[in-house]
C-alpha cells in the first residue's frame, strides 16, 4: 500500500568547493 | 567480524545551575559524576545486550551553557592517544583526571568501547599569537576507550556552534581507529555539514562507521536530526551512529543507528524528558556487504530529460533565511520542474487523493546558506506548506494527510555530495520505503 503521509522529500546537496572560507572553524552565530 | 552490535544513548543531561562565576573543581566533578552515574547504568545494559561499542552525546557530562571561565573547572588535560594510556590502571599519570579514569574503567569493566564527549585543556604561552588570556586552549573533545580501558582516540571539534567556551583547533583533525569490527571515524555535531573532517574520513580514509555525538537542535523542514543524519549516512554510504542530547525545550532529540541502505533504529521524542538506549546489529564493512549501494550520478537523470513545463505561477518563499523558488502541486498527479540559477529540480508524482486542506510545493535553492553565507547548498525539495496559504510554504509543518502512490525527485546538481531525505507525518522516517537510483532519482519503493 501507499506510504504514510509525506511531510518532505528532499535532495540536500552540499557543494563544498563553493563554500566561502571566511570564518575558520568557529561559528559565531546561530544559522 | 562481519557484523557488530552498536549502541547509542540519547541522554537527558543533568545541567549545572546557571552561574556567573566558576564553581569549584569538586562541585564540577560532583555534577559530572551524576551524569556518569546514569551513563554507567546504560553502558552496563548495552554490554549485557552484547554491544561492542556505545556512543554517548555531546555535552553529556555538563551541558552547554558556559563561558570560557565557568567551564574551566570541568576540563581535564587529555593526552594524545599515542601515549598508550589506560586511565583506569594509571589514573595519576597525567595529573588530576578523575573523569577520564572513570570513563576508562566503565569501558574496561564492561568490556565495551565507549565514546564520551568531555572538555580538554592545553596550556599555552599567553605571549603566543593565538593563546587565550587564561593561558589555556579549551576544546570540545571526543574520547574513545577500548575494552581494556585504553584511550584509543581523541578528537577536538572543529566546527563550533556559538560555543564561546571552546577554542577552534588549528586545523580539522582526521581521527580514526581500527577494531576487529571495522574502521571508525569520529566528528561532532555541526562538523557533519562540512567537508573536513566528515567527507575526508569517508572519501580518503575509507572508514566503515562514523561515531557522531551531537547536541542537535531540530530545524524543520530540512535539518531535523533523524532526517538529515539518516540521509547523510545514505549519501555517504557508511554507518552513522548518532547519540543526541535530549532536551525538549531546545528541540534537542533524535538519535539513531543509520546504515547506508536504511535506518536500522532511530528515536525521536518531544513528549518526555526520558533518555533512550538504541541497539542494532550493523555490517562491520558496509562497502563489502551486498548489495553495497552503488555510487550515484546525482544529475544524470535530471540533465538527460527535457524539463517539464514550468508553471506560470511559480513564486518565491523562505526556508529559514534562504529564498527558494517554489511551484505548487496543483493536480493530484503530474510532472513539474522548478529552477533557480543552474539548479533545476524535477518531480513526477501521483497522490493517492488530493487533500483540499493541504498544499504541497516543489522548491529549488542554490547558493550560500543563511546569514553566515558560509556553506553552499543545492536543495530540491517537495514539502507540505504549513497552511493552504502559499506564504506559509517553507515554514515548519509537523503533520500531513496526503499520501503519495508514486514520487520521483531529481535535480541538476553540480556536486557529488547529495543527501536524500524523506520525512513522514509526525516526524517519522520511512525505512525501506524509498530508494535512490544510480541516475540520481529519489523514488518510492512500494
Amino acid at each position: 500500500g501507499s506510504s504514510e503521509p509525506i511531510l518532505t522529500l528532499s535532495l540536500f546537496g552540499r557543494w563544498y568547493a563553493k563554500d566561502s572560507h571566511s570564518i575558520p572553524g568557529g561559528t559565531s552565530n546561530l544559522s | 567480524l562481519d557484523t557488530f552490535i552498536a549502541a547509542v544513548y540519547e541522554h537527558a543531561v543533568i545541567l549545572p545551575n546557571e552561574t556567573e562565576t566558576p564553581v569549584s573543581q569538586e562541585d564540577a566533578l560532583l555534577l559530572m559524576n551524576k551524569n556518569i552515574d546514569i551513563l554507567e547504568k546504560i553502558i552496563k545494559q548495552a554490554a549485557e545486550k552484547g554491544a561492542q561499542i556505545i556512543v554517548t552525546p555531546e555535552d553529556a557530562l555538563y551541558g552547554w551553557k558556559f563561558t570560557r571561565e565557568t567551564i574551566f573547572p570541568y576540563l581535564e588535560d587529555i593526552p594524545d592517544p599515542q601515549v598508550a594510556w589506560i586511565p583506569c590502571e594509571d589514573p595519576h599519570r597525567f595529573g588530576r583526571t578523575p573523569v577520564q579514569a572513570r570513563l576508562s574503567c566503565l569501558a574496561k569493566n564492561n568490556s565495551i568501547y565507549v565514546l564520551a564527549n568531555i572538555g580538554d585543556k592545553k596550556p599555552c604561552h599567553s605571549h603566543g599569537s593565538r593563546c587565550p588570556s587564561n593561558g589555556y586552549y579549551q576544546y570540545n573533545t571526543n574520547v574513545v576507550y577500548d575494552t581494556e580501558g585504553k584511550l584509543v582516540a581523541r578528537y577536538h571539534k572543529y566546527h563550533l556552534y556559538s560555543e564561546r567556551q571552546f577554542d577552534v583547533p588549528e586545523k580539522p583533525e582526521l581521527v580514526t581507529f581500527n577494531t576487529t569490527f571495522g574502521k571508525f571515524g569520529i566528528f561532532t555535531c555541526f562538523d557533519i555539514l562540512f567537508h573536513d573532517p566528515a567527507v575526508t574520513l569517508v572519501k580518503d580514509f575509507y572508514v566503515d562507521t562514523i561515531l557522531f555525538p551531537t547536541a542537535w537542535m531540530n530545524v524543520l523542514p530540512l535539518l531535523t536530526a533523524i532526517e538529515f543524519h539518516s540521509a547523510w549516512a545514505m549519501g555517504m554510504r557508511v554507518n552513522l551512529l548518532v547519540a543526541n542530547t535530549h532536551h525538549v525545550h531546545l528541540n534537542m532529540t533524535g538519535s539513531g543507528i543509520y546504515a547506508p541502505h536504511s535506518p536500522k533504529e532511530y528515536h525521536y521524542d518531544m513528549e518526555t524528558e526520558l533518555g533512550k538506549l538504541l541497539l542494532s546489529e550493523v555490517d562491520a564493512h558496509p562497502r563489502n556487504s551486498s548489495p553495497y549501494p552503488m555510487a550515484v550520478n546525482w544529475s544524470a537523470y535530471a540533465t538527460s530529460i527535457k524539463p517539464f513545463p514550468v508553471q506560470k505561477n511559480s513564486f518565491q518563499g523562505f526556508i529559514s533565511r534562504d529564498v527558494f523558488n517554489f511551484t505548487e502541486l496543483f493536480e493530484n498527479a503530474g510532472n513539474l520542474t522548478i529552477c533557480q540559477k543552474d539548479l533545476c529540480c524535477h518531480l513526477s508524482y501521483r497522490m493517492l487523493r488530493k487533500e483540499e486542506s493541504e498544499v504541497y510545493v516543489l522548491g529549488a535553492f542554490t547558493g550560500l546558506h543563511g546569514r553566515r553565507r558560509r556553506e553552499y547548498w543545492q536543495v530540491c525539495t517537495m514539502l507540505k506548506c504549513k497552511t493552504t496559504n502559499l506564504t506559509t510554504c517553507g515554514r515548519p509543518a509537523e503533520t500531513a494527510l496526503t499520501r503519495f502512490d508514486m514520487f520521483s525527485l531529481s535535480g541538476t546538481f553540480g556536486t557529488e555530495y547529495v543527501f536524500p531525505e524523506v520525512l513522514l507525518t509526525k516526524i517519522q522516517l520511512s525505512p525501506g520505503k524509498f530508494e535512490v537510483l544510480k541516475d540520481g532519482r529519489l523514488v518510492n519503493k512500494n
